[in-house]
């Protein structure tokens, strides 16, 4: 599935 | 979390610190581009838009917060410190960064991960990330020799993005489908800006001279 679109960089 | 993001935030920090330090025990913001410290103003504000929305750690979180309030922190010192101000080189940072926010904004517009507020805004914090070092890099040539301090700020902060290349590269053989083209490509033209800069550098380290980029 897609990859949840989250940022967790800086 | 790796060792290359972690070194990457703190190198980051330390940009951060040094910058805070130079103006802080100077007195002084002369060398330093308002320009860029405003576009790195807007640079966090858009791109933590979730800071409130979204936790992932308390280190995520608390550095967010300090990358905001230190760069607001240090735009409102420059503009409006009875000291610091008198000694910002307003002749020569001259760079037209409104260009480069609207380029960067329009690029998110184009190119994002999804369409919506957030991703837009992220992709544009990234884009303009990558170009906000332009003023102050064209500051530095103007205005001749730069002194220590300003000079360990801009080495720091080119050197962070290069160990998130790094984090990128790693992440990339380490986790399954992790493909951050946006940040990766934006954080490698990022770095490439600074090539010349840190040659000049590395010369004024290797033959103990003050550093001068030519003109």
């Amino acid at each position: 599935g897609t990859t949840l679109l989250y940022h967790d960089e800086l | 979390m790796n060792i290359f993001r972690l070194a990457g935030d703190m190198t980051h920090l330390m940009s951060i610190l040094v910058l805070l330090l130079k103006i802080y025990a100077t007195k002084s913001c002369s060398g330093i581009s308002l320009k860029t410290q405003e576009l790195y103003a807007v640079v966090f504000l858009a791109r933590y838009l979730d800071l409130l929305t979204d936790f992932f750690s308390l280190y995520n979180t608390v550095m967010k917060v300090v990358f905001i309030v230190s760069s607001l922190a240090i735009v409102w010192c420059m503009r409006y410190h009875r000291a610091v101000r008198r000694t910002y080189d307003r002749e020569l940072d001259t760079f037209r960064h409104y260009f480069l926010i609207l380029g960067s904004f329009v690029l998110a517009l184009i190119f994002h991960e999804k369409f919506t507020v957030r991703e837009i805004f992220w992709a544009f914090s990234i884009y303009l990330e990558a170009v906000a070092i332009l003023p102050q890099l064209v500051l530095l040539q103007r205005s001749g020799n730069v002194d220590n301090l300003t000079g360990q700020y801009v080495f720091f902060l080119g050197a962070y993005r290069g160990f998130y290349i790094l984090n990128w590269i790693y992440r990339y053989f380490t986790e399954a489908h992790f493909g951050r083209w946006i940040a990766s490509i934006s954080g490698l033209v990022q770095t490439a800006l600074y090539a010349d800069f840190f040659y000049y550098y590395f010369l004024s380290w290797k033959n103990n001279a003050k550093l001068k980029l030519p003109a």
